[in-house]
C-alpha cells in the first residue's frame, strides 16, 4: 500500500541524505556515532530472518541495504573520517536504551524464541535509538540543515508506517500490536523534533519571500 | 484479527 511504500522510500532517502552529507562534507561532525551503532544493532537483530524466511526480493534487498549502509556509516565515522570526529559531546547514556529495550522485549514478544525476542528488541531499540542524536543536536545548539533533513526523513518513515498499519488492519484484517506500540513510541519521540523542524522550514520560507 | 505471523515489514 501507498503508506508503506512512502515510508520505505522515506527511510531509504534518510540514509542517502546521511551518506551524501558525510561524503560531501568529508566530516561526520554533528552525527551521533552512538545512534549509528545502535542502528547497526537494530538492523542486524531484526533482519536475522534474512537467513530463514524469504518474503520477497524487495524485502530482502531493502534489508541487505539497511544492514550494509548502517555498517558502512559506522565504518566511515570510526575509520575514514576518524580524525575530524569529536566524540566529547556524544555522551548520551546508551546502556539505558539497550537495557530498557531488552526488558521490553522480554515482556512483549510473540513467541519466546531467540529470533522473536531479538525482533521485539530491535523494535523497541529503534524507537529510542535517535535519542543520542537528538541529544547531540541539542548540545551543539546548531545543526547543519542537512542533518535535520536526515532526522526528519528518518522520523517520517515510522510515522508513515502508522497509517500503513491502519490500512492493513482494515484491508487484510492484520494487526501487529508490537510494531504499532513501538512505532507510536518512536513517532512520539520524534514529535518534538518534527515541530521544531516544521517551524524552521516555515520560517525559512518566510525569509525567502520577496 | 490475524496476529502478525512472519515479519514482512521493514
Amino acid at each position: 500500500n501507498l503508506f508503506r511504500i512512502a515510508g520505505d522510500i522515506s527511510h531509504l532517502v534518510s540514509i542517502l541524505i546521511l551518506l551524501q552529507t558525510i561524503e560531501k562534507g568529508k566530516t561526520t561532525s554533528g552525527i551521533s556515532l552512538k545512534t549509528q551503532i545502535l542502528y547497526v544493532v537494530v538492523f542486524v537483530t531484526r533482519y536475522l530472518d534474512l537467513l530463514t524466511t524469504y518474503v520477497s526480493l524487495y524485502n530482502s534487498l531493502m534489508k541487505i541495504f539497511f544492514i550494509a549502509s548502517s555498517v558502512y556509516v559506522v565504518w566511515l565515522m570510526t575509520s575514514k573520517y576518524n580524525k575530524k570526529f569529536k566524540e566529547d559531546q556524544d555522551v548520551f547514556p546508551v546502556k539505558y536504551l539497550v537495557g530498557g529495550s531488552f526488558v521490553m522485549s522480554l515482556l512483549f514478544h510473540y513467541k519466546f524464541t531467540f529470533s522473536e525476542i531479538l525482533w521485539s528488541f530491535s523494535l523497541w531499540l529503534e524507537a529510542v535509538c535517535i535519542l543520542p542524536q537528538l541529544f547531540l543536536l541539542q548540545k551543539t545548539g546548531e545543526a547543519k540543515a542537512i542533518t535535520t533533513h536526515y532526522i526528519f526523513a528518518l522520523g517520517l518513515y515510522r510515522a508513515l508506517y502508522i497509517p500503513n498499519w491502519f490500512y492493513r488492519y482494515y484491508s487484510e484484517n492484520r494487526l501487529d500490536l508490537l510494531s504499532v506500540s513501538a512505532g507510536l513510541l518512536q513517532t512520539t519521540i520524534y514529535s518534538d523534533f518534527f515541530y521544531v523542524y516544521y517551524q524552521k522550514v516555515l520560517k525559512n520560507w518566510g525569509f525567502n519571500l520577496p | 484479527v490475524k496476529e502478525a505471523d512472519g515479519h514482512d515489514e521493514l
